[in-house]
């Protein structure tokens, strides 16, 4: 399994 | 200026505790409404968001929003060399480049005044959508912390499962294998609500690093939902929150 980054489902403002 | 101070430099140091291990440097953001701080990991793995409304404190003001560039680790070594029962202030300037913490006794025999250097970062916010979540899970946050830590004996990676009938937390490695299942109990210390079930992996050393927000705590509450990261919630009094949200691990 491969870990997910957080700034793929929660964008920059 | 900024000047607010809590009855107890204890809460000081839990908020602190809870921050240092997953997050190194990071801006908290004052304005007359409270606190907030938010930052990524490192490795742009989790996210924390700390809360705190003027409830919080014994005395508030904040006439100009004031964006104070911290260090976590030098506050720490700040607030560890004062009392957990002192009184403790934080004051700055409009454009500061320090921030003052003025600790005093309870009999207010002892006064210590400090000075810490600010930094200037430029640090990224991202945006939280109002996410509606699949599972929301309410226990004693001690019981999550067990979980966490004897999860991360057996493998890096832990999956978690909610249905109607309970939460599983598993991990598969090297040693063997560990499950952990919880039900709702009568007595409300364990809640669990679904609407519809879910499976997801999760990097276990995060999870156990969240962990260090239980001593603010005694509940803490866990939101899965399908394709969004795995939200950690402790609340501090009833006035703020530290939410710890964690992307998922997704098959290659």
């Amino acid at each position: 399994m491969q870990q997910s980054s957080i700034t793929s489902f929660f964008k920059q403002k | 200026m900024l000047e607010a101070r809590l009855g107890e430099t204890q809460l000081l140091k839990k908020i602190v505790d809870a921050l240092k291990e997953i997050i190194s440097l990071s801006t908290l953001d004052c304005s007359e409404t409270g606190m907030q701080l938010q930052s990524m990991d490192n490795s742009h793995v989790s996210l924390v968001s700390l809360s705190l409304q003027t409830g919080c404190f014994e005395k508030y003001r904040c006439d100009r929003n004031v964006s104070l560039g911290l260090d976590l680790k030098s506050l720490s070594k700040v607030v560890k060399s004062a009392s957990g029962d002192d009184s403790v202030t934080l004051s700055a300037a409009d454009k500061a480049d320090k921030l003052l913490l003025s600790f005093e006794s309870d009999n207010k025999s002892r006064t210590a005044d400090y000075e810490l250097k600010l930094l200037n970062l430029d640090q990224d916010h991202l945006g939280i959508p109002d996410t509606n979540y699949a599972c929301t899970v309410q226990m004693p946050s001690s019981e999550f912390a067990r979980i966490c830590r004897d999860m991360s004996m057996f493998s890096e990676t832990v999956v978690i499962s909610c249905t109607k009938q309970g939460i599983k937390f598993s991990a598969n490695g090297d040693l063997g294998s560990a499950n952990i299942k919880l039900a709702e109990t009568s007595k409300g210390d364990i809640t669990i609500d679904v609407e519809e079930p879910i499976t997801q992996s999760f990097a276990g050393r995060y999870l156990n690093t969240f962990t260090r927000a239980t001593p603010l705590s005694d509940r803490v509450k866990i939101c899965l939902a399908p394709e969004v990261p795995l939200l950690v919630e402790y609340s501090i009094e009833d006035y703020g929150y530290i939410r710890y949200y964690l992307a998922p691990k997704v098959d290659d």
